[in-house]
């Protein structure tokens, strides 16, 4: 028996839309740790983990772990009927082949349920060693989702470097090219609108704006996102969600051939 | 010419 309530079921929402353009059949899995998922682009190129830990609940009960899988459209479709402000509870039943989403409205006068069926889907876990990054960079997701829409509309790629001047986007397309360098700026009023960078070694990296763009599909998650960048590794791209987890984006980076 | 790496090729299945 699978019961899982969230009391702020506009997160939930929100984490649909931040993956439903990136990943079209996942699996969610559900252990006492909490409500998780990986899942890869159709090309294999990118990755995104997200983790909802079991504390953030207002009621968790996951009496065996459960794997379900679903088409992440048809999830988005279902959330998109609950409000904004609605409490969004999870129901499955062990070794059954649906999962139910049911919404209760603030006022507790409208509950709303929809049974949906399960798929079964081949997943390929992959293991995600921890690493020490060259470079990791936190700053406003407002910021890095405004530089990837402004560099898209002049070239396909962008060139990340970061050194001890700060974050360099880069870009080139036929029209011209175009460079992008935000500081480090500790000195803000807020904590969530510094840029600030935490540099081993400089690096240098190319990705393709097109799955960064999709990144950006998060941004109402969080205020901030750090970017974690390893010349031998994918770019990661984490936005925390409060008090629960996070979602994290990885993007393979392109290689002179 | 840059060529698309994938994420599998740094993250193994386990």
């Amino acid at each position: 028996m699978l019961e899982l309530r969230l009391v702020q079921g506009s997160l939930l929402k929100k984490v649909l839309e931040a993956m439903k353009d990136l990943v079209t059949d996942a699996n969610f899995d559900c252990s006492a740790t909490g409500f998780s998922l990986q899942a890869m682009d159709s090309s294999h190129v990118a990755l995104v983990a997200l983790l909802l830990r079991s504390e953030g609940f207002e009621h968790y009960r996951c009496d065996r772990n459960i794997t379900m899988g679903m088409n992440l459209n048809n999830v988005s479709k279902l959330l998109k009927c609950a409000g904004n402000d609605d409490i969004i509870t999870i129901k499955a039943d062990d070794g059954g082949d649906t999962v139910t989403f049911m919404f209760e409205n603030p006022k507790q006068d409208k509950i709303s349920d929809f049974e949906m069926k399960l798929m079964d889907l081949d997943s390929e876990h992959l293991g995600i060693p921890d690493a020490e990054y060259h470079a990791i960079v936190r700053m406003p997701s407002l910021e890095f989702s405004r530089i990837c829409k402004d560099l898209s509309s002049i070239g396909d790629t962008v060139v990340i470097s970061v050194t001890k001047e700060g974050i360099k986007f880069s870009t080139r397309g036929d029209i011209g090219n175009a460079n992008i360098v935000c500081r480090q700026n500790t000195t803000v009023d807020k904590p969530e609108e510094a840029t600030v960078i935490q540099m081993n070694e400089a690096v240098s990296l190319t990705f393709a704006l097109r799955y960064l763009n999709s990144f950006t599909k998060a941004t109402s998650l969080s205020e901030t996102v750090t970017i974690s960048l390893s010349s031998e590794l994918p770019l990661v791209a984490e936005y925390k969600i409060a008090d629960m987890g996070y979602i994290k984006f990885y993007l393979a980076p392109k290689i002179e051939d | 010419v840059r060529k698309q790496c994938q994420i599998t090729s740094f993250f193994s299945p386990g």
